[in-house]
């Protein structure tokens, strides 16, 4: 590690956030979640060091006033001599710490794509926050491997909520800022200092920990969200893009992603976009939720039983098994034990009208050729509906509702790059396989 | 040897990051050949990618690479006002 000779001369700093990302350009990314996105950053040299962290929010002029360290999203020329260059080449800077008041300033280049999560196409913002934080703290870049300093970009560093320094971080901000707690530098034994561990054994091929969750299928929710589908999973998704194509294999925790689910929320039930207005609907048992992009929006959750959706024998319906809008009728179908309910979305102004059209609920076996009792469904393509359940899904071409015959597909293969399972049955452990030169 | 855009390219990149000191107009001094080699050389050993000193397939690509816009080698004065380097 370098250190750049400057440091603060106290360790209860401020920091403030002047302008967020452009939604058009990163539109995964609302503002307060690059709030706890920045403050995740600041703790892991908080998590380091003795040093506190605290955020100034923004006044009632809309901006934020003072703080040691200041974040702005800026392009090009952004008046510090030190023009950003457009997406890709150089990411962001941080000026070291000092009196002036430039100091500790940090600049992210708005014309990157920011995203968090594992995200491999676009820049992760934890990781460069991480980086830049280290240069308002009064770090250099670092030649080692592995260290947040190092000057080039190295995709995400993973897990947010659990981040921890490489040890050669820890030492260089120990250096300036002396240990947490007062443990000697590196932590461990003050008689035996630890030597650095070795870098962990590399495989040879990416390993690959979500392969198995992700290619076994039996998805709590589907949803087409914007042209790209999401699988929820657990207390986690998948993302396949409009081309097919899966944003990452490592699926995204639902909990940073998705602001305003209850804390520990492990299974969603149904989620749907409401083409009136382009909200988010989630059913998690008999509650639903309201999303405006990625956040809650307030006054939810709500009770299912608002939809007044009762079964044949009358009761209120508890949870909803499926739930989508059929492209090929613009209507709003939510699927329960079985049964099927149809409403009429529209707009009124402002406000959002649904209507439970009459004669329903209908039995699901009116959806002729698919599972009775489904994972869940959407739209997709020019108007099929696509059934999922298990690892397989089948396919009602343009508004049809009654196919005898409808042949199912692999969701594993075709929506989240699984292999196909091998056409003869191989041994299940290879390991098992020996040759030798007889053999 | 790398072709001649490639190769201004690159001494702007290594003046940028700190491994060459910025062009001097009054001196007009030019880049020696010794000096590249030599500026390629740190550039290389710091980014982790084999020492040769010439602009090579890696070292292109390092520096194509998306990366923060602070210098590597502290030292450039306008952006410090005290400068220390201290090595492990």
């Amino acid at each position: 590690y370098a250190l750049s000779g400057l440091k603060w001369h106290k360790t209860d700093l401020t920091w403030s956030v002047h302008s967020y990302p452009s939604p058009s350009l990163s539109p995964g990314l609302p503002n307060t979640l690059v709030d706890s996105i920045l403050t995740y950053a600041f703790k892991a040299w908080s998590d380091a060091a003795p040093l506190t962290f605290r955020q100034l929010k923004i006044d009632s002029r809309g901006a934020a006033t003072g703080g040691d360290i200041r974040v702005t999203f800026a392009r090009l020329l952004h008046d510090d001599g030190y023009p950003f260059d457009g997406q890709g080449g150089t990411l962001a800077h941080a000026f070291f710490p000092g009196r002036d008041e430039v100091a500790g300033d940090t600049h992210f280049d708005d014309h990157e794509i920011w995203s968090y999560g594992g995200q491999s196409s676009t820049t992760d913002l934890f990781t460069v926050a991480v980086h830049e934080f280290g240069h308002a703290l009064g770090l250099s870049h670092s030649s080692s491997d592995p260290s947040i300093m190092r000057p080039y970009y190295q995709g995400p560093v993973g897990d947010i909520p659990n981040f921890q320094l490489a040890l050669d971080d820890k030492l260089a901000i120990q250096q300036l800022y002396g240990v947490k707690d007062g443990r000697p530098p590196g932590g461990g034994d003050p008689v035996n200092p630890r030597l650095p561990s070795p870098p962990p054994p590399r495989p040879t091929q990416p390993s690959d920990p979500s392969f198995h969750e992700r290619c076994q299928g039996g998805f709590d929710a589907v949803a087409n969200i914007r042209g790209e589908v999401f699988f929820f999973k657990g207390a986690h998704f998948w993302r396949t893009k409009r081309d097919g194509s899966l944003v990452s294999l490592n699926p995204a925790q639902i909990k940073n992603f998705w602001i305003g689910l209850p804390p520990g929320t492990n299974k969603i039930d149904a989620v749907y976009e409401r083409k009136s207005d382009s909200r988010i609907i989630f059913f998690i048992g008999p509650q639903y939720w309201v999303f405006k992009d990625t956040v809650a929006m307030s006054g939810y959750p709500r009770p299912l039983s608002e939809w007044g959706m009762r079964t044949r024998s009358g009761q209120l319906v508890e949870r909803v098994d499926a739930a989508f809008i059929w492209a090929h009728n613009g209507k709003t179908y939510l699927f329960s034990s079985g049964e099927f309910w149809r409403f009429d979305e529209g707009r009124r102004g402002e406000q959002v009208t649904r209507q439970l059209e009459p004669g329903y609920p209908r039995d699901n076996s009116l959806w002729g050729g698919v599972p009775t009792h489904m994972d869940d469904i959407i739209s997709w393509g020019e108007g099929d509906a696509y059934f999922f359940k298990d690892n397989l899904y089948w396919v009602l071409k343009n508004g049809g509702l009654n196919q005898e015959v409808v042949i199912p597909k692999s969701t594993a293969v075709d929506w989240l790059r699984c292999p196909a399972p091998p056409a003869t049955s191989t041994p299940k452990i290879p390991k098992q396989c020996n040759c030798d030169l007889k053999g | 040897s790398a072709v001649p855009d490639q190769f201004s390219r690159a001494v702007d990149w290594l003046s940028r990051y700190g491994y060459l000191p910025p062009p001097d107009p009054r001196t007009s001094k030019l880049q020696t050949k010794e000096g590249m080699e030599k500026a390629i050389r740190v550039m290389q050993r710091f980014g982790g990618v084999p020492e040769t000193g010439q602009l090579d397939n890696e070292t292109l690509k390092l520096m194509s690479t998306p990366r923060c816009s602070l210098p590597d080698i502290v030292g450039s004065e306008d952006m410090l006002k005290r400068r220390r380097r201290r090595r492990r």
